[in-house]
């Protein structure tokens, strides 16, 4: 453990924590991907299938447990609590265009030709992609409440850290995961539209992020 | 590149 991934964990709980309590709190999910939300919670399901057959540290298997656990709660919110304020027409996107290159892709580059190996292969490469549903919704509806930039900053800078901690941990271990290296850095890309509005927009106290 | 069999990471 490092201190990049330790702050990229941090980022990545804060993140899953503002986006639930918000929704949680306002009673509405307007604004946000149901669609992105379950392709996250696919990630962590396919991620963290070894919760059963290896023991890492505890906190592998509570971190594990609560992004499953927030992860499921916010999909319930969203498709079931409080489906009402869900906003189906916005959140258009065409996931099967993300679930079936990102699932032959796994069973084409991996470590190994292994069920659990490939399904990690497989969350590695939807994670890079799963924000897209919603990063389409706040284009089609052309803004994004203050809280849902904060929410996309943080889930942002966890990838981003995540670069910094394989960068430590090449040069200090000479670990390097290619696989996950690459996809963090197409991730992290994704974001970088929205660091800009992020930055220019939302910091400047404008409240609300409205695209241009 | 290392096979990384030993996922330490979330």
């Amino acid at each position: 453990m490092n201190i990049f991934r330790l702050l990229g964990d941090m980022c990545h709980l804060v993140a899953i924590i503002i986006l639930f309590l918000k929704i949680w709190r306002s009673k509405s999910c307007a604004g946000i991907s149901g669609k992105s939300q379950v392709l996250f919670a696919l990630v962590f399901t396919t991620r963290y299938l070894d919760l059963f057959t290896s023991f890492i540290s505890v906190y592998n298997t509570v971190m594990k447990v609560v992004f499953l656990v927030l992860a499921y709660a916010t999909v319930y919110l969203i498709y079931l609590r409080f489906r009402s304020t869900y906003n189906s027409e916005s959140d258009s996107f065409r996931v099967e265009f993300l679930l079936v290159p990102v699932a032959g892709l796994s069973f084409l580059e991996n470590y190994a030709f292994a069920p659990l190996e490939i399904l990690w292969t497989f969350s590695i490469y939807l994670e890079s992609v799963a924000i897209l549903p919603q990063l389409f919704m706040i284009t089609k509806t052309g803004e994004a409440e203050s809280i849902t930039t904060h929410y996309l900053f943080f889930l942002g800078l966890y990838r981003a850290l995540y670069l910094a901690n394989w960068v430590w941990r090449y040069h200090t271990e000479g670990f390097f995961d290619q696989i996950a290296v690459v996809s963090g850095v197409v991730q992290t890309i994704f974001y970088c539209d929205f660091f800009y509005l992020y930055f220019t927009k939302v910091l400047r106290g404008s409240g609300k992020m409205t695209l241009p | 590149e290392t096979a990384s069999t030993e996922k330490d990471e979330l």
